[in-house]
């Protein structure tokens, strides 16, 4: 059959593969997902962008047939789509949550998760231990950490303090995670980046009816509405059991709470594109949020036991 | 291909859909 290139780009590797031409989302997904051992698959997607846009590649639609650029290599971005509420409990591999940690760690460190200082070195400290293991002063000599990037560069410019200074206060909590592994260290950095406020959410630039500009968020729990000045806490926020529907028709976009008391909500998005982008995006997270909250399927029950043993 | 302009998404049915 005839094929074309794929390059697959991970949070830490790099793959190639021939893909063939009547090859649907799912043929590509699912190879990639063996590829790396991965059966978590519910939590990731491939993305591509789009005249500025983020798009992910459907399952049941042909790889072609997405709006990607058919220059060869034609290239995926393997990466979480939908977040867990609780790392601990739900991520069961270590793959899984290895791919979480580096995609989190990332978008802490561009700055695209606001995270205070403090906890910005606690984290940094857990980075270290599942980077290095125990701290050994006699290997880990001052200046061991002078070439890693480990604190977000706003945290960096709030201090007078030298990058010997940030060493010797991550090194400090550093040596306090002695005993913990890899994987430890990394679910350890993950329940500490999951309570932060903007870890998990897609935020989108909306309108309001008036024509006010506002930002959509769209998380594992629900939808919310943010000035965009504060994207901390929204103004407004729709859990999923509080929802009746949620639709959209060209940019218009409406969400329809359960209690006929309180208004509808509709606002307009940038393009229809981002529209059908948010639909997407709300379907898979209240997907997951319903599974939650049934009891775990047979496939997550062996993967738990696994893991135990 | 014509672009769909419309999508909706119930998310209260879901859940009745759900088997208990």
């Amino acid at each position: 059959p005839k094929t074309f290139t794929v390059r697959i780009v991970t949070m830490d590797a790099e793959m190639e593969f021939n893909c063939e031409m009547k090859w649907k989302g799912k043929d590509l997904f699912d190879l990639v997902c063996r590829t790396l051992g991965l059966r978590e698959t519910w939590f990731f997607g491939l993305q591509y962008t789009i005249k500025d846009t983020v798009a992910w590649l459907k399952m049941d639609k042909k790889v072609l047939d997405h709006d990607v650029s058919k220059e060869e290599p034609v290239t995926f971005h393997f990466l979480a789509k939908f977040y867990p509420e609780n790392a601990e409990e739900e991520l069961v591999q270590e793959i899984t949550q290895h791919l979480f940690f580096l995609q989190v760690k990332k978008q802490i460190l561009d700055e695209k998760i606001y995270c205070p200082p403090e906890a910005s070195v606690l984290l940094a400290s857990y980075a270290v231990q599942a980077k290095y293991g125990d701290y050994d002063p006699s290997v880990h000599k001052r200046g061991f950490l002078a070439q890693e990037e480990l604190l977000p560069k706003r945290v960096i410019n709030l201090y007078q303090m030298t990058p010997e200074m940030w060493e010797e206060r991550i090194t400090a909590w550093y040596a306090e995670h002695r005993g913990r592994a890899r994987d430890e260290a990394e679910m350890e950095y993950l329940k500490i980046a999951q309570d932060l406020e903007m870890y998990g959410v897609n935020y989108f630039a909306i309108r309001n009816k008036k024509g006010t500009e506002l930002l959509l968020g769209v998380d594992a729990l629900g939808l919310h509405i943010y000035d965009p000045e504060n994207r901390l806490t929204p103004k407004i926020s729709f859990p999923w059991n509080e929802i009746r529907n949620i639709s959209y028709s060209d940019k218009e976009f409406t969400i329809k709470p359960l209690d006929k008391k309180i208004d509808v909500f509709k606002f307009n998005s940038s393009k229809l594109r981002v529209n059908k982008l948010i639909l997407q995006l709300c379907i898979g997270n209240h997907d997951l949020f319903m599974r939650r909250r049934k009891a775990d399927s047979l496939e997550v029950q062996q993967m738990k036991a696994q893991a135990r043993e | 291909l014509r672009q769909q302009r419309m999508g909706t998404y119930g998310v209260r049915a879901a859940w009745r859909r759900l088997p208990q």
